[in-house]
């Protein structure tokens, strides 16, 4: 599903340039179930971006699916993305005037479903993620935690074949955290690849395996007995 | 310096109204450091912008310090805020375009300190927070834990006397989470009261009282030995 060889990427900056990602490789099989953890600035969003096809990279290779990532017009990343990916945005990324429906809804309409259809599937979405009540606020009149799940139901509305989801509970309390996670473990039972990125201890706990980032390089990358 | 009793608060919806806070009753002396908890949707961050000046409640009464906030204008809130009060957003809301540096020192700015000053005590602050190799960043160029401490080092900087941070280490890892805490506790020894709201319990067992949510009402308000 994801291959890196000797990926690196940097960001410009007016004095240096700011090197992120150091010669990573890294192999996903499909159907995995990963935490990538690392602490705050060590480029878990950057990898997450690049995988994602939201970001470039300078050197090395990614190859995602049957696909080698290098080059790629802005058209062509889209509709792999559209076609391929759902992705959870540490930021969340809710389009302040469309209802939470609507941002649900969203990935469907690029998919071409009718209306009716895409609404009923972006309602069981909101149940899912425990937020029917919120269907029609707007996200300045939801919660962050509220806002971060109506992220994620968004992400996942399509039954993506690979779901990167940085940092979905973050803004969630331990009940609400424990449901989130049920929920990947369940799309992932069902076939879906799912990277996380987490720094909670015991969300990376509950998958198969924890890829530990450092200063942009991979420094353990290990399977272990979900729990 | 904060007492809350039978506060309410509800937001105007086209349905109906959605009644977030309830009968509230809650004194904090100067001085004291609480964490508040409740799950996500429960009242925390409305609390806390009521506490702030950010936002009005409907009923009830709110008094800081000595002064009773109530029909309070919009530029008498701005000056009781820059005088007293340190807060940090649950999501951040940096300044885009300007620095790290910048952004920190924008309430000093506030505050007619003089810029090769502010200048000092904002890299000051950011080195306290770990971030004086990017304090010519701009926010889109810093990764979320990074805003996250821009956004606690500009809630310090004035050393206001109530420092009230909305889930400030929700993007951090452990180690940086622990750092961000030893600063909050040893502004707190320095004479600031302290409200941190969180949802994680390894950030509540630090602090001498921990006060709970749900639905909007208090459930439990307990002092305990800190960890
Ligand atoms: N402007 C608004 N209009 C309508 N409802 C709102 C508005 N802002 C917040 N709400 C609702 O009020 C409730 C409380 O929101 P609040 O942001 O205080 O929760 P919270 O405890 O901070 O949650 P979280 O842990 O997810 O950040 C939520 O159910 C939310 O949907
Ligand atoms: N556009 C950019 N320009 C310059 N530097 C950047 C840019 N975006 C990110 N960085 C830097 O790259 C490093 C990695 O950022 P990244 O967002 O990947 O970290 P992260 O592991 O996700 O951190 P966090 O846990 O805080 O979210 C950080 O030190 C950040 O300052
Ligand atoms: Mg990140
Ligand atoms: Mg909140």
């Amino acid at each position: 599903m994801i291959r890196l060889e000797k990926l690196n990427k940097s960001y410009p900056m007016a004095d240096a340039p700011v090197h992120v990602l150091r010669d990573l490789d890294l192999f996903v099989a499909e159907g995995e179930y990963a935490a990538i953890m690392g602490s705050s600035g060590s480029g878990k969003s950057t990898l997450l971006n690049v995988l994602g096809l939201l970001d470039r990279y300078d050197s090395g290779s990614y190859t995602l699916g049957d696909t080698l990532i290098r080059d790629v017009s802005e058209r062509e990343a889209a509709r792999l993305r559209n076609q391929y990916i759902g992705f959870v945005f540490q930021s969340f990324h809710l389009l302040p005037f469309k209802t939470a429906t609507e941002n649900v809804a969203l990935p469907l309409y690029y998919a071409g479903v009718p209306r009716r259809r895409r609404n009923e599937l972006a309602l069981q979405m909101l149940e899912r993620v425990g937020l029917r009540e919120r269907a029609d606020h707007l996200p300045n009149q939801l919660s962050g935690g509220q806002k971060q799940r109506v992220a994620i139901a968004r992400a996942l509305v399509t039954k993506p074949r690979l779901v990167l989801a940085d940092e979905p509970t973050g803004a969630l309390d331990s009940q609400t955290s424990n449901d989130i996670m049920d929920l990947l473990a369940s799309v992932n039972a069902d076939g879906m690849t799912v990277l996380v990125v987490t720094h909670e201890h015991d969300v990376a706990a509950k998958m198969r395996r924890v890829i530990h980032l450092v200063d942009g390089r991979i420094a353990s990358d290990r399977i272990q007995v979900p729990s």
